[in-house]
């Protein structure tokens, strides 16, 4: 029942961004971390039709309906988690990477989570010494429930300490340091695992970095705005 | 007419050090292509590291073994030019009057040149970020496509002081990669810092007009009785006229158990 057709008209050589009419759910099954519930998941796919010639595009995507929330508890300093309106106590794992020559492949992923599944962990955290990972590993943590949390590459040991202080400002080009967390944001975005985007290990990025990233991600203003008893146009028909 | 989707390239590539090729990108494109894994060529592992081509190929040793790391020459001491490499391959693309085809690279480390049938394009630098060339005027077409990518270090790479420690020099924190590759107090040095065309190589038929990057955000309300799915999108019209589309999202679940779609 979920399916939408909008027209939309795209001038000769033109980029354009759309956006879908909101689609309503009623009591979807929901995605829960490991220990939590299932993590049902939906498959989403977009497919693009032009007049004249037919099928142009598509893409498919495995969804999760989910809530992850985290603040800074003042009483312990602790960042808490609450996942669909429930608090979650994180047994989390430290990830570097699975293989120092990169040799990355699904099976390897799926084998290495999984194996965090069995040991009862509910999250992963990817050290900013490391990588940002790949779909493949975020797609089996969403298939096993383990919530992701994602460092950028900056590191305590590397960046702005030690004795003389080395590369006290990050990375030589800023520049390009946004433009690879900009796109690897939306490499990964919709993953349900996806948890908490962590500017660096142990170290917090220069100034104009840390503001970037921190405006890049924060919430849109539009789901900021939306109160919780609004009634949305399709709820009254 | 190609079938519209992803082809992931990813069999069939060949590697050499690029101090030991004499031929440009445009005559390994053209003229010249490499004929096999006859010397200085060798199959290649891609996605993968120009080490894990060597391990693969035995011209290393495995550093995963004792101390073999400690025999594999680092990158400081040979210079970036000894872990330039070549990265080979062919394939076959044919495409239909309107049709368009993208040579994507989901990541790359850190810096590449790519020729394809003799065309040139540079791949800027980043470990971290995708790219995607549009390719469709320049393929062949007969449908055999030869593609060449020179790919370089880090810039970079650092040194590994005698006493080791987190991070080697740090001078790998200059460059925006991954910074383990210095060594650290649980890894040895990465010889060749990871230099390669790591992650996933596709081409990519589509139509006039292309799907790009959706974005799928949900919000909740009513105790989660009450659920939204928005999804926004970019979309490009690569034609020279305007294209009149449909648009379609649809979201199904997964059928479990015995429940079977009629």
């Amino acid at each position: 029942e979920h399916l939408q057709t909008q027209h939309v008209s795209v001038p000769p050589g033109a980029r354009i961004q759309y956006t879908f009419p909101q689609l309503f759910f009623y009591k979807p099954n929901l995605w829960w971390p490991n220990g939590m519930g299932k993590q049902s998941l939906y498959n989403v796919s977009i497919t693009i039709d032009v007049k004249g010639y037919g099928k142009s595009d598509s893409w498919g995507q495995l969804f999760g309906f989910r809530k992850i929330e985290s603040h800074i508890d003042s009483a312990t300093g602790g960042r808490l988690f609450k996942v669909n309106g429930q608090p979650i106590f994180i047994r989390g794992g430290n990830w570097i990477l699975s293989d120092c020559l990169l040799r990355l492949s699904e099976e390897r992923y799926k084998t290495d989570v999984k194996f965090h599944a069995d040991m009862n962990l509910n999250m992963i955290r990817c050290w900013g010494g490391g990588l940002a990972e790949r779909p493949e590993f975020y797609h089996y943590c969403d298939v096993y429930g383990l919530l992701v949390w994602q460092e950028f590459w900056i590191t305590g040991d590397v960046d702005g300490r030690g004795i003389p202080v080395s590369n006290p400002n990050g990375p030589l080009d800023h520049d390009l340091f946004m433009l690879c967390a900009r796109d690897t944001v939306k490499l990964l975005r919709n993953h349900p695992s996806l948890a908490l985007w962590v500017g660096g290990n142990e170290q917090v990025p220069p100034p104009d970095l840390n503001t970037a990233l921190k405006n890049d991600l924060k919430l849109h203003p539009f789901f900021e705005n939306q109160s919780e008893n609004a009634m949305s146009v399709e709820d009254m028909s | 007419m190609a079938e519209i989707g992803k082809m992931v390239l990813d069999s069939g590539w060949l590697a050499a050090r690029s101090t030991e090729v004499k031929l440009t990108g445009t005559q390994l494109t053209t003229t010249h292509p490499p004929t096999g894994p006859t010397s200085p060529w060798m199959e290649a592992v891609v996605p993968g590291t120009v080490l894990a081509t060597l391990v693969t190929n035995k011209t290393v040793g495995d550093p995963f073994y004792g101390l073999v790391n400690e025999t594999i020459v680092d990158i400081a001491d040979s210079g970036r030019e000894y872990y330039t490499f070549w990265f080979f391959t062919k394939f076959q693309c044919k495409l239909s009057g309107t049709q368009h085809l993208d040579l994507n690279f989901r990541a790359i480390n850190y810096s590449a040149e790519v020729y394809l049938n003799g065309h040139k394009k540079d791949l800027p630098k980043g470990m971290f970020q995708r790219h995607s060339l549009e390719v469709t005027d320049i393929l062949n077409p007969e449908g055999t496509n030869l593609l060449a990518v020179l790919v370089y270090p880090p810039d970079h790479p650092g040194s590994i002081p005698p006493e080791g420690g987190q991070g080697g020099d740090h001078e790998i924190g200059k460059d925006v990669a991954t910074q383990y590759v210095e060594g650290w107090d649980w890894i040895a040095p990465v010889r060749d810092r990871n230099t390669g065309i790591w992650d996933e190589v596709s081409i990519y038929v589509s139509g006039p007009v292309k799907i790009i990057d959706p974005h799928l955000v949900s919000s909740f309300f009513d105790h989660n009785t009450r659920v939204y799915l928005h999804a926004t999108t970019e979309l490009e019209n690569k034609s020279a006229w305007v294209a009149e589309c449909s648009l379609n999202i649809q979201v199904t679940t997964e059928l479990e158990g015995s429940i079977c779609l009629v």
